[in-house]
């Protein structure tokens, strides 16, 4: 062995043009196969329950969703709107006396009447830490016991696992391009938000940036004239607050809640923000469209880990702080007012099971995401 | 539809709804 290492020649020889070729083709092949094979749907969840739910797991549900959001987005003759309307409002139990707009001709379909909009002032926001994101009934609430969410009495679904903390397969996309609800000019200049200008100072409370016209309380808070007195009570230093959302870890002394927001079908169908928080990041998770009744939660374990969801990641003035939108059978696409790049139940999505991610850094330098107040409208669920 | 809450708090944070309370937009949900 030791002879023929030392004293074997060596002679090289030119690659062939045509081996090189192959090498190149068949790395490109393979690439290319991975490529369509990502693109192929994981396969459904296979159900594990009561006849129902197979039932509703062989279904085509993303696709039964999206032909119901068509049908419901047709033109209905102007005679039938009205008692059209009336006859949903009366099954459903919608209050036509809250609608911003009463007049029921001015709705083209069902779908712009279910997206209906409120008369100001009917949902006054509450003196509370927390208030509820949407009109709706609140399934389930509690503490968040280790890893794992308690879905119904005894049935769990885990945390990271509803925020993607666990899933190694997302597609970071990017800067979320934002919408024009919030333009910060200069870090120490004014922000807009929905109409309302104010100083970001407001919302960050930073000591060492306030003006020296600007009064300042003796909790450090920096008054505003233009600042609501209930809203400036609650402004909190977010600026300060740096939670890793990647890794969700409570401080000492504080706990991880939960709470779920059922909206029944005649419910107004908007959501908006339930404290003062910053957004920072928005993952949208492929998946399913199970109904999410209180019925059919009963029935399916990890439904909210299953089915198609919006999770909105930031902070508030405790810690970690987020929302997310779940999508149904019949509402199966969500929108987010201050993010026009993001599509739901779209028929070429992302593959079931993964997610995309941007982040929202470009909304604020200082807070390092988009600033959200006490009932911001946020958002809200599109039929189909 | 659902909307799912998931958020850090003091432990002292005590909800002040009930399981299946039918419940409007900006009703308080909880308080330190």
């Amino acid at each position: 062995l030791a002879d023929s290492w030392n004293n074997t020649e060596t002679k090289w020889y030119p690659i062939p043009v045509a081996l090189g070729l192959g090498v190149i083709g068949a790395i490109q092949y393979r690439r290319v196969r991975q490529r369509e094979e990502n693109k192929l749907e994981k396969p459904k969840y296979v159900a594990n329950g009561p006849w129902q739910v197979h039932v509703a797991a062989a279904l085509p549900l993303r696709s039964m969703s999206r032909l119901w959001g068509t049908f419901n987005s047709l033109t209905i003759p102007e005679a039938l709107r009205p008692m059209g309307y009336k006859l949903y409002s009366w099954f459903f139990g919608c209050n036509l006396d809250e609608m911003k707009n009463p007049d029921l001709y001015a709705y083209p379909n069902l779908s712009a009447f279910f997206y209906r909009e409120l008369k100001e002032g009917v949902r006054p926001i509450a003196d509370a830490t927390l208030v509820s994101p949407s009109d709706g009934k609140v399934l389930h609430f509690g503490v968040v016991q280790g890893e794992n969410i308690e879905q119904i009495k005894g049935v769990t679904y885990n945390l990271d696992a509803l925020l993607g903390n666990d899933d190694k397969s997302s597609i970071p996309v990017g800067d979320a391009i934002l919408g024009n609800s919030l333009e910060i000019v200069d870090e120490e200049e004014f922000a807009n938000v929905n109409g309302i200008e104010y100083s970001l100072e407001d919302m960050i409370i930073k000591g060492h940036a306030v003006k020296t016209e600007s009064p300042v309380g003796p909790d450090g808070l920096v008054r505003s004239e233009k600042t609501d007195p209930k809203v400036e009570k609650a402004l909190v230093k977010l600026a300060d607050v740096t939670p890793d959302i990647t890794n969700v870890k409570v401080k000492p002394g504080n706990a991880m809640f939960f709470c779920v927001v059922y909206l029944a079908p005649g419910d107004y169908h908007r959501f908006h923000s339930p404290t003062n928080w910053v957004v920072q990041t928005r993952r949208h998770f492929a998946g399913e469209l199970f109904s999410v009744s209180p019925y059919f939660v009963k029935l399916l374990q990890n439904l909210f880990v299953l089915n198609e969801r919006v999770a909105l990641l930031g902070k508030w003035k405790h810690g970690f702080f987020s929302m997310i939108p779940v999508g149904a059978t019949n509402v199966g696409s969500i929108k987010i007012n201050f993010d026009e790049a993001l599509k739901t139940n779209q028929k070429e999505d992302i593959p079931l099971g993964t997610y995309t991610e941007v982040t929202y850094k470009s909304a604020s330098k200082v807070l390092g995401g988009k600033a959200l107040r006490y009932g911001d409208e946020m958002g809200g669920f599109y039929l189909g | 539809s659902t909307v799912v809450l998931v958020f850090e708090a003091p432990s002292s944070f005590k909800f002040n709804v009930t399981a299946g309370q039918k419940i409007k937009m900006g009703e308080a949900l909880g308080q330190i």
